[in-house]
């Protein structure tokens, strides 16, 4: 029992270094593509898109284009209901989604 | 005896390492899914339309959402910079970023609820290399790997 | 005050951070549940 279960460790451990390769090399993907100026040219959404949504369709839609690393702060909803943004790179762009 | 039993408890630390790792991996493989998919839909319709949609009425990736109900009333301060801002609500909130926004409009193929139908499956194995096909058909079918054992046979090279 | 800190701007983040902070503020009870909004009139939205 206790050589098989050596052998059984050994196999999940080179799952696990597979696993990891491949989250290594999808996460490079990912990077690559959003940062690739033709795939960023057509990366939006519409108004409509956000409207289409069934949980969004009745409800008030704030939509908020940060710099990267902007922090956002909730506060301990028990105290308040708050949000506050600080931004270090740039102005931070906040619009409601028209309903309509 | 001893030895075994410590061995037994590794044994499930790395299972639940690999259940978190597989997780991970499938998470990146939905984003890659969902934004390759919004690019090629926004280029097809620019493409039939041969013009680009009004530039107000387009959210450039990335954002975040913040919804509420239309009955909140929101306190806002913001600095002159538009550097800070602060929202007092006077209900309760919720915020999405965009990839959820992306998967709640369709664009990963119903994946992540693990209903996608096979023209779908199709669609969705388009657009992600080969070896990454087999994940996508264990989301496909709902058959989430979290509370599985580890299939090794589905474990490729990268 | 204890407040809860995420970093945004950058694409794709892990959807997790979110979650937790949408949880957190629907079981707050310290406001009406908004599924159960009562049928008072809308009140005028402030501009931002």
């Amino acid at each position: 029992q206790y050589q098989a279960l050596v052998k059984e460790i050994a196999e999940l451990d080179e799952n696990d270094r597979k696993l990891e390769e491949l989250i290594q090399s999808c996460t490079l993907q990912l990077k690559l593509l959003t940062e690739d100026s033709e795939s960023q040219r057509f990366a939006y959404v519409t108004c409509q898109d956000l409207r289409s949504i069934e949980d969004l369709a009745e409800e008030m839609v704030m939509v908020i284009k940060a710099p990267a690393d902007t922090k956002l702060q909730v506060t301990d909803p028990s105290e308040a209901l708050q949000i506050s943004l600080q931004s270090s790179r740039g102005p931070v762009d906040v619009f409601l989604c028209p309903e309509s | 005896a001893q030895e075994f039993q410590n061995l037994e408890v590794e044994k499930q630390r790395r299972i639940e390492r690999i259940k978190q790792k597989r997780a991970q991996l499938q998470e990146l493989i939905l984003q890659q899914i969902a934004f390759k998919n919004l690019v090629q839909r926004n280029r097809q319709s620019e493409q039939q339309t041969q013009s680009p949609p009004a530039p107000n009425s387009t959210i450039q990736l990335p954002f975040i959402i913040v919804n509420t109900s239309k009955r909140t009333v929101i306190d806002c301060s913001i600095s002159s910079d538009k550097f800070e801002y602060l929202f007092n609500f006077d209900n309760t909130f919720e915020i999405h970023d965009d990839i959820e926004v992306l998967k709640r409009m369709g664009m990963s193929f119903g994946l992540e609820s693990g209903k996608c139908t096979p023209e779908n499956l199709k669609s969705a194995n388009s657009l992600i290399p080969k070896v990454l096909q087999p994940y996508v058909a264990e989301m496909a079918d709902g058959s989430s790997w979290a509370n599985r054992e580890v299939p090794t046979d589905l474990i490729q090279t990268a | 005050r204890t407040r809860i800190l995420v970093s945004i701007g950058e694409p794709f983040g892990s959807p997790e951070k979110f979650q937790k902070i949408n949880q957190l503020v629907s079981s707050s009870d310290r406001y009406p549940k908004r599924a159960g909004d009562t049928g008072s009139l809308p009140k005028p939205l402030k501009r931002l």
